[in-house]
C-alpha cells in the first residue's frame, strides 16, 4: 500500500529532522531564537549538545532502539524492549532525559519493568519515542494500548504521560490510515475532552520539558500550519524542549503530508544512517501491524 | 536519598566514572583534595631539589542517589577504585533531607 | 541547624552571594569543583590548539544555617542560581548535629 | 560515627594535624576553600598593583572518626586552630551512616 507507505516514511523522517532542526535550540526561549537566527529553519547542528548539521537526538535514537527492539521480538516482550534501551544508555548516548535515565537505572538495577507511578514522570520521554508501536499495531487497537504503556512505564509512570503518548499515538494513527486533517481534529478534540490540560485553544506560551506543555505547543503547530515545514518550524521557535515538539510536530504533519512534506534541504542534511535504518524500518513494522499480530 | 562521598586514587577516576555509568549513573561533583593517612606522603622534585611532601593528591567524588540504588553504588566504586595496596580511599554515606534541580525546581529522587 | 550545599554556575557566584546578603547570610564556605551531569563538557584551547575535556567548571557554596531559614535561603539560591539552561546545578540539605565557631567556643545556632 | 569537617586558617593546618596525631588521628582529607564571614577579604600584589579580593582562603579538613571521640576531637582542633581573631573558623558535625575502606572492604569504625 504505497500511500501507507509515503505516510509512514513522512511521520518516521518527519521525527527525525524535527529532533534534528529542534536541538540547535533546545533550551533557548523563542527571543533568544528569533534573535540569533531570526527564523531557525535550517538543519545547523550546534546547540548545547554542540551536534553536527543534521545529527539527532535521544528522541529519534530512543525511537530506532524501540524499533528494532519490536523487529527482534515479533510477539512483544517488554522486557527485551528495556533491555534494549539500557544497552542504548550503556553507549553514551549524546544526550538521555532525566527520567529516561532514572528509569532505565531502575531497571538495570532490579529488572522491574515499571516504577511506582511518581508526580515527577509527566515528561515527554515516553511520548516521544511510542511511533514504532503506533506503525506495528495499525489494526489492532488492543495491541496499540497495551504496548504504548508497557514501553512507557518502562521510565515514565504518570497518567499525563500516558494520555500524551495514547493521545498523539491516535491521532497519527488516524492519519497513518488515510484520515485528513479532520480526522486527526476528531481524535484530538476526544484527547482534550479526556484531558482538558491538553487544550491548544488558546496556547499559553510555554514549551517545556512537561508533556502537558509538548503536547499543547505539538497541537498548536500542527493546527495552524499548511505543510510540514510550516508545522515543524512553528512548533521549534518557541523553544523550550525544541527537539522533542519538533519531532512530535513532525511525526503528525509526516503522517498527514507524507515523505513528500519534508523540505529536500532537511532530507539532505539528515544524518544518512539515520535516514538508511528508518527506511529499513518502516516497511518490516507496518508488515508486522497488518498482521494483527497477537498482542 | 543519600550523598555518596568518595575519596579514591586520582589515576582511577576514568574507571570509577565508567563503571558507574555502566549502571546508569553519570551526575556527580569532583573535587582535587589531598589525603592523609597510613599512605604516607611522597617526594617531588621543584627546581632540581628533592623534598617530600606529607600529603598525597586524592580526587573526592560527590554523588546524590535514590536510597534503593546505595548499595549497588558502593559495589561499583570498590570494584573500579580498589587496588589492593594502601591509599586507595574511602566512602562516606551521609543522609540527605532534600535535593533541588535548580533549572526546574524538581525535588527528591525527580532532581538526581 | 542544616548544611546548604549549592553547586552552581561559576559566573553566578556573585549574583547568589549578592542575594543571600540581602536576606542577611554573609557566612559561607566556596571550593572550585568540576561538574559531570547531562551538560557535558566543553572545549578548552591550549597552547594554541582545541581539545575537550569531558567535565564543566562549577562552584560548591556550603552554608549552615538556622532550621528556620533554610526555605528562605534555598528559595533565594534558587531564584538567583537559575538560568533555565542545562547545568544550572543542584541543591542538597544536609542534617547538622553541632556548629562551632572556633574563635569563641559559641555553639548552635549562635555559632553560624 | 561522625564526619567532623573543620574551616580553619591555612597557617593552622600543621598545628592541627600535630595535635591530632598526638591522639591518634592520623586519617583526613584536606580542601583548599575560600572563605566569606565576618572576616572580610584581603589585599594581594598582582604584577606590582595593589587589588583586594573579597574572600580569604581557608583550609577545610574531613576527618571521620567514631562516636565516643567525638568531643575529644573536637577539643583539640579548637585549641590548635584558635588565634582569638576574626575568622578563625568553623566546625561541623554531620551524622555517617556508613564508612568503607575501599582497599579491605571494611565497614563502620574498623574503616577508620
Ligand atoms: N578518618 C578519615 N577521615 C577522612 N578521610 C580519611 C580518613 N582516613 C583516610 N582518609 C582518606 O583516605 C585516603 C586513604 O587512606 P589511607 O589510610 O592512606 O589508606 P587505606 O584506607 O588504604 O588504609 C587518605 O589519603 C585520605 O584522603
Ligand atoms: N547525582 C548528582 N550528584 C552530585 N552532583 C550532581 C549530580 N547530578 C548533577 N550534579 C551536579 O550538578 C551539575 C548540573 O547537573 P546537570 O545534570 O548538568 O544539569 P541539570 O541539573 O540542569 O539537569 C553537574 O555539573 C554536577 O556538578
Ligand atoms: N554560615 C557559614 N556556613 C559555612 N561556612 C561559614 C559560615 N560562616 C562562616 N563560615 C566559614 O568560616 C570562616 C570564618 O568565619 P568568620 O565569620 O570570618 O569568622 P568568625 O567565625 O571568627 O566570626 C569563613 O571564612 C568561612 O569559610
Ligand atoms: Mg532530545
Ligand atoms: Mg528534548
Amino acid at each position: 500500500d504505497a500511500v501507507l507507505m509515503e505516510k509512514a516514511l513522512g511521520a518516521y523522517v518527519g521525527l527525525a529532522v524535527g529532533d534534528a532542526l529542534g536541538a540547535s535550540v533546545e533550551f533557548m526561549t523563542a527571543g533568544e531564537i528569533a534573535a540569533l537566527h531570526g527564523v531557525h529553519k535550517d538543519l545547523r547542528g550546534g546547540g548545547w549538545l554542540r551536534l553536527n548539521s543534521g545529527e539527532v537526538t535521544d528522541d529519534t535514537q530512543m525511537s530506532l532502539v524501540l524499533g528494532e527492539a519490536i523487529l527482534a521480538n515479533p510477539a512483544w516482550d517488554t522486557r527485551r524492549v528495556a533491555g534494549a534501551f539500557s544497552l542504548w544508555l550503556q553507549g553514551r548516548p549524546v544526550d538521555v532525559g532525566n527520567t529516561c535515565r532514572r528509569g532505565l537505572r531502575r531497571f538495570m538495577t532490579d529488572g522491574t519493568l515499571s516504577g511506582p507511578p511518581n508526580e515527577g514522570d509527566a515528561g515527554n520521554g515516553a511520548a516521544m519515542r511510542n511511533l514504532p508501536v503506533v506503525l506495528s499495531t495499525l489494526h489492532d487497537d488492543e495491541a496499540f494500548r497495551q504496548r504504548s504503556l508497557e514501553q512507557a512505564h518502562i521510565t515514565h509512570n504518570h497518567r499525563l504521560s500516558d494520555a500524551g503518548t495514547l493521545g498523539l499515538g491516535e491521532m497519527t494513527r488516524v492519519l497513518l490510515k488515510g484520515g485528513d486533517l479532520a480526522a486527526a481534529v476528531r481524535a484530538m478534540e476526544a484527547m482534550v475532552a479526556a484531558e482538558p490540560s491538553f487544550n491548544p485553544r488558546p496556547w499559553r506560551g510555554c514549551s517545556s520539558g512537561y508533556i502537558v506543555d509538548t503536547v499543547r505547543t505539538v497541537l498548536d503547530a500542527f493546527l495552524n500550519s499548511d505543510s510540514l515545514e510550516e508545522c515543524v518550524v512553528r512548533a521549534v521557535n518557541r523553544g523550550g524542549d525544541a527537539d522533542t515538539t519538533g519531532a512530535l510536530a513532525g511525526q503528525l504533519a509526516g503522517a498527514l503530508y507524507g515523505l513528500r512534506g519534508v523540505p529536500v534541504r532537511w532530507l539532505r542534511k539528515l544524518d544518512p544512517v539515520v535516514l538508511d535504518r528508518i527506511r529499513r524500518q518502516v516497511p518490516a513494522l507496518l508488515a508486522q501491524g497488518g498482521r494483527g499480530m497477537p498482542p | 536519598m543519600k550523598l555518596i562521598t568518595a575519596i579514591i586514587k586520582p589515576f582511577k577516576l576514568e574507571e570509577v566514572k565508567e563503571a558507574l555509568s555502566e549502571i546508569g549513573i553519570e551526575g556527580m561533583t569532583v573535587t582535587e583534595v589531598k589525603g592523609f593517612g597510613r599512605q604516607k606522603g611522597h617526594t617531588e622534585i621543584y627546581r632540581g631539589s628533592e623534598y617530600t611532601v606529607d600529603f598525597l593528591p586524592k580526587v573526592k567524588l560527590e554523588i546524590a542517589i535514590a536510597d534503593d540504588i546505595v548499595s549497588k553504588v558502593i559495589e561499583t566504586i570498590i570494584k573500579a577504585a580498589k587496588t589492593g595496596k594502601i591509599g586507595d580511599g574511602k566512602i562516606f554515606v551521609t543522609p540527605l533531607d532534600e535535593v533541588i534541580r535548580i533549572r526546574t525546581d524538581e525535588r527528591g529522587d525527580s532532581a538526581i
